[in-house]
């Protein structure tokens, strides 16, 4: 028997979340990146973190493809890895830069926040 | 000044006299001016950061700052019909000189050199924006309207003119010149990468050619931030990652002097290796 706290969640082993949207905070600077991005110098990014386990969750929006591995893995843990925790969607923010001739340049760049985790 | 300079080798190490400018004493003063700014961190950042030699133009921290505001608050950069539906936006400071500073400046050209603008990216605006301030002296004897005429450096040909309103050019401001169709144009840009315009100045009633110093255009003593500047508005088609504009900037670096500055931390062979 598994031992809940009272919050209902498992107590005891260490448990692994389902794949959702964990923070990411992505500091420019720290990353050696200033020399050449004027702004924004830090941003919210977000990541993907959790399993894909079986029943996938209808939110997770999964790929055909990973309903069927998640199934297999589900059968057959040791044949099998799970499907993958990954962005299935994402925005973009804009960025104020110096490019190779010392130019300042605004760019949007795509795909830079995560909007929402899927099971791919 | 000149003894302050021979002086200085004999100054003691303890002593609180500033050492010759070295390029330290300027970040240090710009960290105060930064640290007094009551503006967000970026802002901060980029006006007491170690970008020494790269200032950007006020237009292009407008156009940043508008830009990721809306997109936090979830609204399309398009929207905004300055952006032209652009999604890339660069600045290009005029390389141009005038030359000699006392003399009269009947014509100027603006040169600025684009090489680094990609071939493929699809231009959808491009502008000329030239800082102006007409002196004092010269409203109280001219007051009919000015017209600023756009030329080709290459022909002469007339391209675009504007009239400038004197009266309501007492502050110093900002000229924008529509040059998209002159840029689509590559028969504008000189040895493959420099965009070339010329400008002058004509008295509309009498076409007499004024001296444009009257209009403020001169060069002598501008600041970086308010040398003329091109603004060309593109969109590319292909995703551009991240990671190749670093290299770029990264390889540009590396050869000047900005890396220098970078400080202890980024210089460490630590942070070398970690960053290849």
């Amino acid at each position: 028997a598994i031992l809940k706290n009272r919050h209902g969640k498992r107590h005891g082993k260490k448990s692994k979340s389902r794949c959702s949207k964990k923070p990411l905070h992505v500091n420019f600077r720290e990353l050696g990146w200033d020399d050449w991005i004027i702004a924004p110098l830090d941003y919210e990014a977000y990541h993907c973190e959790g399993v894909c386990d079986f029943p996938l969750r209808s939110h997770l929006e999964p790929t055909n493809h990973a309903i069927i591995q998640t199934l297999m893995n589900s059968m057959n843990p040791s044949n099998m890895p799970p499907s993958c925790c990954a962005p299935s969607k994402l925005s973009p923010i804009s960025i104020l830069y110096i490019d190779s001739g010392n130019n300042v340049v605004y760019k949007q760049y795509e795909d830079m926040v995560v909007e929402s985790c899927g099971c791919r | 000044f000149q003894s302050f300079t021979i002086f200085v080798p004999s100054a003691s190490k303890s002593s609180k006299v500033p050492k010759v400018f070295d390029g330290r004493e300027a970040k240090y003063f710009k960290d105060i001016y930064s640290s007094s700014s009551s503006s967000s961190s970026n802002e901060r950042y980029y006006k007491g950061g170690f970008k020494d030699s790269v200032e950007p133009h006020d237009y292009m921290l407008s156009i940043y700052k508008t830009f990721s505001t809306a997109e936090k608050l979830g609204l399309n950069a398009s929207f905004f019909r300055s952006s032209k539906a652009a999604n890339t936006i660069a600045s290009f400071v005029d390389i141009g000189q005038d030359d000699l500073p006392l003399s009269p400046l009947r014509r100027q050209q603006y040169l600025f050199d684009v090489s680094t603008l990609s071939d493929r990216a699809e231009v959808l605006g491009a502008e000329l924006r030239i800082y102006t301030k007409v002196s004092g002296n010269f409203r109280m004897l001219e007051m009919e309207p000015v017209d600023i005429q756009l030329l080709s450096c290459r022909s002469q040909q007339l391209l675009d003119s504007r009239t400038l309103d004197l009266q309501e050019s007492h502050r110093p401001r900002w000229e924008v010149l529509d040059v998209w169709e002159i840029f689509k144009d590559r028969d504008h840009l000189t040895q493959g990468s420099q965009f070339c315009l010329e400008v002058k100045a004509m008295l509309d009633n009498t076409e007499r050619e004024l001296d444009l110093h009257h209009l403020g255009f001169h060069r002598n003593g501008r600041s970086q931030q308010k040398k003329a500047i091109l603004v060309v508005f593109t969109r590319s088609k292909k995703r551009q990652t991240l990671f190749s504009e670093r290299r770029e900037g990264r390889t540009l670096i590396g050869h000047g002097e900005k890396g220098k500055e970078r400080g202890p931390r980024s210089n460490s062979k630590a942070s070398r290796r970690r960053r290849t």
